[in-house]
């Protein structure tokens, strides 16, 4: 489609010469409150039009696809640290599937939206709403991936975005035998999954690999009860703080064994 | 410090360009992550079990992998939440390989593959991108993850 040719990228600054496809740009998703989420796109190394197509979205919630998944995670660049240019991924996902890379909710990197109060009252239900809207208006511009296979993947706090959209994806196609959003799973890492068994096991996790101390460990398993979502006492900040403040030390908390950035 | 790199370099004036963004120029610098977002996020389900379970028998193929050593949302989070599903194992707990090397362990069920990466953390495909690549090429292929 024309407006497919419109977001093709000739070519990122600084980046190696290569031979798959990619575009990006905006997908208007709700036109009262002029919210448009921004894709970027890029095909498998070969034969793409055999491939899978798979979306990828970071989680956070607040955080960027584009920073994470695709600049140090799955995608086909990585960045120097000057910022200056670019070189490739060898494990780059893009030899397997065709990468569709959402920058989701708006406010989200490049993703915008004209009506500030957006920003200060996103939440599970509207991001995947407006995820099922940008899929349907991105397949119609690119038509050529309608009822290709297609999965989603995440981590982190994708690992409610993932399911939330399978699950919208999923009743809004219920009757239909030949889904043009052809879903065919997901995949989720490090995903939050359920409040009350990741709380458990979090600190679990803390206690086994000798990140606490036993009676931090008690502390916080009698004062936080990790159910009343959202609402947890003082008794259990002041545990969980002490914890993080006193006895982790500077790590990595989502890399325990790397060096910390300073 | 590698999401120091993107916020330079998607802030530059001719890659967003060459990436059509940022055209109704956004009144703030692009960022890894949002903090007006995540300090005002309203609305979040307490747990994802019910949808998994819907979309199990729906028929879907749903992966669930850890990276062990991240502290944020631990292995041992995962198994948690997923024991609480209660599923029924199709091929017992062992471990996958990978170069000769234990790339993780993995149990399959009825419905879900539990797949753990062995020295990743919560970022799986930057901490240990090989594995990650075959974890995501097993995952396409429908294939458990290799035994040798």
């Amino acid at each position: 489609t024309k407006e497919q040719e419109l977001d093709r990228i000739s070519a990122l600054p600084g980046q190696p010469t290569v031979t798959f496809s990619q575009f990006s740009g905006y997908i208007t998703v709700n036109e009262e409150h002029g919210r448009a989420l921004f894709y970027w796109f890029i095909e498998a190394t070969s034969i793409p039009y055999k491939k899978p197509l798979v979306l990828w979205l970071n989680g956070g919630p607040g955080c960027s696809s584009v920073a994470y998944g695709a600049s140090e995670e799955i995608g086909p660049f990585r960045i120097d640290r000057t910022g200056s240019s670019l070189y490739l991924n060898k494990y780059s996902w893009n030899t397997e599937a065709n990468i569709l890379f959402l920058e989701s909710p708006a406010g989200v990197g490049f993703s915008y939206t004209n009506t500030s109060s957006d920003l200060i009252d996103s939440g599970d239900k509207r991001t995947a709403e407006d995820a099922l809207v940008f899929l349907i208006r991105w397949f119609s511009r690119f038509p050529q991936y309608k009822y290709r296979d297609f999965y989603i993947a995440g981590e982190s706090y994708a690992g409610h975005y993932v399911p939330q959209l399978a699950k919208k994806i999923h009743d809004y196609y219920k009757e239909d035998s030949h889904p043009i959003i052809n879903l065919k799973g997901f995949i989720v890492g490090n995903a939050v999954t359920d409040n009350y068994h990741d709380g458990i096991g979090t600190v679990t996790f803390w206690w086994s690999h000798s990140m606490i101390s036993d009676t931090t460990y008690r502390s916080i398993l009698n004062n936080c009860n990790f159910k009343d979502d959202n609402k947890t006492s003082k008794e259990c900040d002041d545990s969980v703080n002490y914890a993080i403040n006193h006895e982790f030390g500077y790590i990595d908390q989502y890399s325990i064994y790397t060096p910390a950035c300073i | 410090c590698t999401e120091h790199y993107a916020e330079k370099y998607y802030n530059r004036a001719d890659v967003q360009k060459a990436m059509h963004a940022n055209v109704t120029g956004i009144p703030y610098k692009w960022t890894a992550c949002s903090d007006v977002l995540i300090k005002n996020w309203k609305d979040s389900e307490s747990s994802m079990l019910p949808i998994y379970k819907e979309l199990m028998a729906a028929g879907l193929r749903i992966w669930v992998f850890s990276g062990d050593t991240d502290s944020v949302v631990p292995v041992t989070a995962t198994r948690f939440s997923l024991s609480h599903l209660n599923l029924t194992v199709k091929t017992r707990w062992y471990p996958w390989y990978l170069d000769n090397q234990v790339g993780g362990w993995s149990e399959v069920y009825n419905g879900l593959t539990f797949a753990t990466v062995r020295g990743a953390g919560h970022e799986v495909p930057l901490f240990q991108p090989k594995r990650a690549f075959i974890l995501f090429r097993s995952f396409l292929a429908g294939k458990e993850l290799p035994k040798s």
